[in-house]
């Protein structure tokens, strides 16, 4: 564990608590992206299968256990509770070309032939790209509340300081895992243009709204 | 591609 790592995962904690904090103050998810929500399920759940065969450290064990459970109960909370407020029309992405795509390439690029493997795999090339289904719905309504400005500030920033992470682990302690940095990248080019916006616009009390 | 089997990241 270093500080990179660490307020990587405190970064991506926070981006979840405000999202829930959205939800539940505002009564409503409007401006979230449903199926940018399911993506991410699928990542916690696929990629921390290994809760059953390896532990590693409480810490981790009690991370993975948050991120699956929050990531649960922000579905309940879109589909079910406030499923009145889900911006179904806007959020039109079609997840199963992102899906499909990185089940493939996680048959034919990986560590190892295995499932739990294949499975970890598939959840890191889908965590790179699971958040363009919000970013489109974003760019279709044109603008984005505050507190979700902040929210995929904080999500992107998580991705960005891992990449931190991976460079000091290299140097540290000669630990690279190619896979993961390479979707690190990937996942954090994809938040550039939008750290741009909230850099020039919503740290300077603006509202995030595109160019028309 | 790694050196590791065990992922200890989150």
């Amino acid at each position: 564990m270093n500080i990179f790592r660490l307020a990587g995962d405190l970064s991506h904690l926070l981006a979840i608590i405000l999202l829930l904090i959205k939800i539940w103050k505002t009564r409503s998810c409007a401006g979230i992206s449903g199926k940018s929500q399911i993506l991410f399920a699928i990542v916690y759940v696929s990629r921390y299968l290994d809760l059953v065969t390896t532990f590693i450290s409480v810490y981790n064990t009690f991370m993975k256990l948050v991120f699956i459970s929050t990531s649960v109960a922000t579905i309940y909370l879109m589909y079910v509770k406030f499923k009145a407020t889900y911006d179904h029309n806007h959020d039109s992405f079609r997840i199963e070309f992102l899906l499909v795509p990185c089940f493939l390439l996680a048959l034919l690029i990986n560590n190892a032939f295995t499932p739990l493997e294949i499975l970890w795999t598939f959840s890191i090339y889908l965590e790179a790209v699971a958040i363009l289904p919000q970013l489109f719905l974003v760019s279709k309504t044109g603008e984005a509340e505050s507190i979700t400005s902040h929210y995929l500030f904080a999500l992107g920033s998580y991705r960005a300081l891992y990449l931190l992470n991976w460079i000091y682990r290299y140097y540290a302690e000669g630990h690279y895992d190619l896979i993961a940095i390479f979707a690190g990248a990937i996942q954090t080019i994809l938040y550039c243009d939008f750290f741009y916006l909230y850099i020039t616009k919503v740290l300077k009390g603006k509202k995030l709204q595109l160019p028309a | 591609f790694s050196d590791e089997d065990d992922h200890d990241e989150l």
